[in-house]
């Protein structure tokens, strides 16, 4: 399959980013440790999979990011 | 369903609510209409009540704002986020903002219902978090369901209820017989689940049953649980038959005597249009399952025990027609509720049981349960 043009996947990583933090209180520190802030979004991505009955593979896929640019609530997933 | 931390709740179940301006989207009484609709949904199942004040402060004060509106959780224009709202406390608790940026309608499938959306939030302002159960009204996603015809899903009512307990005024032995019983959502894990209708499309699979359908990819065991009607707010629930035209490349969605059309998620214009569209006869007032074959190019049609043969390529049915089912898939049992050509066989639905036939020899395999596909 054609790759993702580089506009839209640097997009969409805008909208994972922004989602995560918004829902599932991800921190914005990726700029402190790259390491660690990948693994954070990793953790963030699978818990949002696994809320919505998605396939829990951390991993951006094309179900997960169409689920995120759905209409919703804003308040986050998380009840805490 | 889920509450907030420490079941966070109101002390009072008499609580006061004011709407503290309009959208311009809406009357005014319209807007009024739907936030009291919005309220009395969570009235009619618990002992809470509400007051609506005209000045001053109320418990749930609701506002319409766009971007930056004050709170710290500012707005992001048109979808996205559609509203917000805050836990049960003083100050900013119980209140419910919303995007004014979005375009809020009261009667239409278009735009955002706001009656749905404050219904939802006003969840919120009592207590209740986001749902992982895709038919609740918590869940985060919107979906359109007709307001005129609204009944708060059992998980929801076991969620307020378990905040602030049943509404003393109703007696369950005589529930209120305008409200049917609360929808609830299917277990795919049920092994007497009936489903209404199965079909490919373009490698996937949807299984339908009542409001909802799952999505089952092949790479994946995880078949995902929605609502018909997010994806497709003009599609009925509860459909009779699904199946995919390889030819057309379309998948037709029957319900009644009226057929429906999709173009991969796409609902394709100019449809609905009768059965008689697709050749069968103006005596079938409905079919019960349907089926592309593959190895002969004909679509089935299936009413219960009966079913019709129809050639796409000549747009006509074929002679001799209706046959019984069981005298072309022996073994077959009862009446057939679902049908599905999958990667060289015919599965044929019946209540709780799926047969399983050779699609080339027609020879019954196997009998499996029906929701065989769906990966418990």
């Amino acid at each position: 399959a054609p790759l993702l043009p580089p506009l839209s996947s640097t997009q969409d990583q805008k909208v994972v980013e922004t989602y995560l933090m918004k829902f599932y209180d991800l921190k914005n520190e990726t700029d402190s440790d790259p390491h660690r802030g990948v693994h954070q979004m990793t953790l963030k991505l699978k818990e949002m999979q696994q809320f919505f009955g998605l396939e829990v593979t951390g991993v951006m896929d094309s179900n997960t990011l169409e689920v995120m640019k759905k209409p919703r609530c804003g308040v986050p997933d998380l009840a805490e | 369903y889920t509450t907030f931390p420490g079941n966070t709740k109101w002390k009072t179940n008499k609580l006061t609510y004011r709407i503290v301006n309009y959208t311009p989207d809406l009357p005014q009484s319209e807007v009024d209409r739907a936030i009291e609709n919005a309220l009395q949904v969570w009235a009619r199942v618990t002992p809470l009540r509400f007051t609506r004040l005209y000045s001053g402060t109320a418990d749930i004060m609701i506002s319409f704002g766009r971007g930056d509106h004050g709170d710290g959780y500012p707005f992001d224009g048109p979808d996205g986020t559609l509203a917000h709202a805050f836990a049960p406390s003083v100050g900013i608790g119980g209140d419910a903002h919303f995007d004014e940026d979005e375009t809020f309608t009261s009667r239409s499938s278009s735009g955002y219902n706001l009656f749905l959306v404050a219904a939802h939030e006003f969840g919120h302002a009592l207590g209740l978090s986001h749902s992982t159960d895709p038919g609740a009204l918590m869940y985060p996603v919107y979906s359109y369901t007709d307001p005129e015809r609204f009944s708060l899903p059992l998980d929801d009512i076991r969620g307020i209820q378990s905040l602030y307990g049943p509404n003393p005024d109703v007696t369950p032995e005589k529930p209120d017989p305008e409200k049917p019983t609360p929808p609830t959502t299917p277990n795919a894990c049920d092994p007497n689940l009936v489903i209404d209708g199965i079909t490919t499309l373009r490698g996937e699979m949807m299984v339908f049953k009542n409001r909802f359908f799952w999505r089952v990819y092949p790479q994946s065991n995880q078949p995902e649980l929605t609502l018909i009607k997010s994806f497709w707010p003009d599609i009925p629930d509860n459909i009779d038959a699904a199946y995919e035209s390889i030819k057309a490349d379309r998948v037709f969605i029957f319900k009644g005597e009226k057929v429906w059309a999709l173009s991969g998620y796409d609902v394709v214009s100019g449809y609905p249009k009768t059965l008689s569209s697709m050749g069968l006869p103006a005596t079938v007032k409905r079919i019960t399952a349907a089926l592309y074959d593959e190895v002969s190019g004909k679509t089935l049609f299936f009413d219960n025990k009966y079913y019709y043969s129809y050639d796409e390529t000549k747009r006509q049915m074929d002679k001799g027609y209706p046959k019984l089912v069981e005298k072309s898939f022996v073994g077959m049992q009862g009446g057939v509720t679902a049908a599905l050509q999958y990667r060289g066989f015919t599965y044929l639905f019946s209540g709780s049981n799926m047969h399983e036939f050779s699609s080339r020899s027609k020879k019954l395999h196997r009998v499996l349960r029906s929701n065989y596909f769906l990966g418990c």
